[in-house]
């Protein structure tokens, strides 16, 4: 052998994986180009007060990380998450598990103590470890049942109330709620809510308040801003959306609608969950942003008791969401792939968002078996609704939107109670 | 990977001097968290 070392000789040539991958570089940015062409610009939908088009600036990455995102976007981050993800559904040998899997739980900050499964050889793969299971007890849920708890292991990288429907991310720099959600119909259910007693006064009285809640103002800490302007959208007079990339409405059954009915304050009854109240509490809007490690738990687990009533696809792109990238690239959150969904709580709105990144390339959500995120599929149906949309004259929202029915009409969506693992972030 | 939470919840009052959540009131939803804590599952965010 070592002769043979000596003797060989050693050419070098070109290798094609680099034509390979300028070629998926080039088409990344040309197929990036095309949608943003196709994308609608925020500042058409905007209503302001007086029910006159206002200008609102459309959330675009500017200042000295404009030109890194540029750069970035020409890198086939989705191919790449694709490629890593294969690579981490290897089959590991048999005998190279344990050590494979301590060396990255060292480096990682793994608590294999808590791991469900305590014979590593049992994953496969880096994958299957990646998305474990802990062992039952090991997060009990705070007590108090009128806590929003952490839905994940992580760091918490942001968090606070949001003003005039805009989200700091970083001192200075916000992006708006439209950027990240999508333009949302403020339901009557989305309006600030009334707790308390029934009464028929009080009862007619939120209706009223529903039914004017497409133009009426809420009044949040002080500053009054338009619900419909905050989720303003191209919507049609009859309340449907006028345009709607594709359906994908699944049908779910929720094993939680009883608990989750008690907690939102229904009774069996046909009261209906904003049922009405002596007295009314003003509502504003929080948001928190939870950045999970790679040697975190991934999976996640519903904050509150809650109502899913849809779910938004932002194709997107896979950017880094490491702190670092947070706080340098303002808007971070608004050009990755992530999956919205929206529904309401016993107190009004929620949504929960998972993002992905270039490292975890998968979003799952469990009642949601429709869901392909980090897919070519999905890109190529994202291309071709914009391209469709663009063909119609009209606006191409840039996400896909599923509705979710629960096994009851009373509730109205994918029931979650708190605690109950609802998905989590896969390799690749 | 990251997960951002957005939600309406009680307003509270406002504060006379101070106190409350930070924010210049009192009752309604409060934080528990700071920026940089490290959470895990089931750990109240805050608390309406």
């Amino acid at each position: 052998l070592n002769a043979a070392l000596k003797r060989t000789k050693i050419e070098w040539k070109p290798i094609p994986v680099a034509v390979g991958i300028g070629f998926l570089g080039a088409y990344q940015f040309y197929r990036i180009q095309r949608r943003e062409q196709h994308t609608q610009p925020e500042s058409d939908t905007a209503i302001g007060k007086d029910g006159a088009p206002k200008k609102r600036e459309r959330i675009r990455p500017s200042g000295p990380w404009f030109v890194q995102v540029q750069i970035m976007s020409t890198l086939p981050l989705k191919a790449a998450s694709r490629i890593w993800g294969r690579f981490n559904e290897l089959t590991i040998p048999y005998y190279l598990r344990v050590p494979g899997f301590k060396l990255y739980a060292f480096i990682f900050g793994v608590n294999l103590d808590e791991v469900a499964e305590p014979d590593l050889h049992t994953f496969p793969n880096l994958a299957a470890f990646f998305y474990r299971t802990l062992k039952p007890g090991v997060r009990p849920l705070d007590p108090d049942h009128n806590a929003v708890l952490s839905p994940a292991d992580g760091k918490v990288i942001q968090f606070g109330l949001i003003d005039n429907g805009e989200i700091e991310q970083i001192k200075g720099v916000t992006y708006s709620l439209d950027a990240l959600l999508g333009s949302v119909k403020p339901s009557k259910r989305a309006q600030p809510t009334i707790q308390g007693t029934p009464s028929s006064t009080a009862t007619k009285a939120h209706e009223e308040a529903a039914v004017r809640a497409d133009e009426e103002f809420a009044n949040i800490n002080g500053i009054s801003y338009t619900l419909p302007n905050l989720f303003s959208g191209p919507w049609s007079k009859d309340g449907t959306p006028s345009e709607m990339p594709t359906d994908q409405s699944t049908t779910s059954t929720a094993s939680s609608e009883a608990e989750v009915r008690a907690d939102l304050a229904l009774s069996s009854t046909s009261r209906p969950w904003w049922a009405p109240a002596s007295t009314q509490t003003a509502t504003a809007l929080y948001y928190c942003v939870i950045y999970l490690a790679p040697g975190d738990y991934h999976r996640f687990h519903s904050p509150v008791s809650w109502v899913v009533e849809s779910r938004r696809h932002f194709a997107g792109e896979l950017y880094s969401v490491s702190p670092y990238l947070q706080r340098t690239l303002p808007g971070l959150f608004t050009l990755n792939e992530r999956v919205v969904l929206l529904g309401r709580w016993r107190w009004g709105f929620f949504s929960y968002t998972p993002v992905g990144a270039t490292n975890v390339g998968s979003i799952k959500i469990n009642f949601d078996r429709e869901l392909r995120t980090n897919s070519l599929t999905t890109d190529t149906a994202a291309d071709r609704a914009a391209e469709e949309a663009s063909t119609r004259g009209e606006p191409y929202s840039g996400f896909a939107e599923a509705t979710y029915e629960g096994a009851s009409a009373v509730l109205g969506g994918h029931a979650l109670k708190r605690g109950e693992e609802m998905g989590g972030f896969q390799l690749g | 990977s990251t997960v951002v939470l957005v939600f309406e919840a009680p307003q509270g009052e406002r504060a006379v001097g101070g106190g409350g959540d930070g924010m210049g009131r009192k009752g309604g939803f409060r934080w528990n968290v700071e920026i940089g804590r490290r959470v895990r599952v089931g750990e109240a965010l805050g608390v309406v």
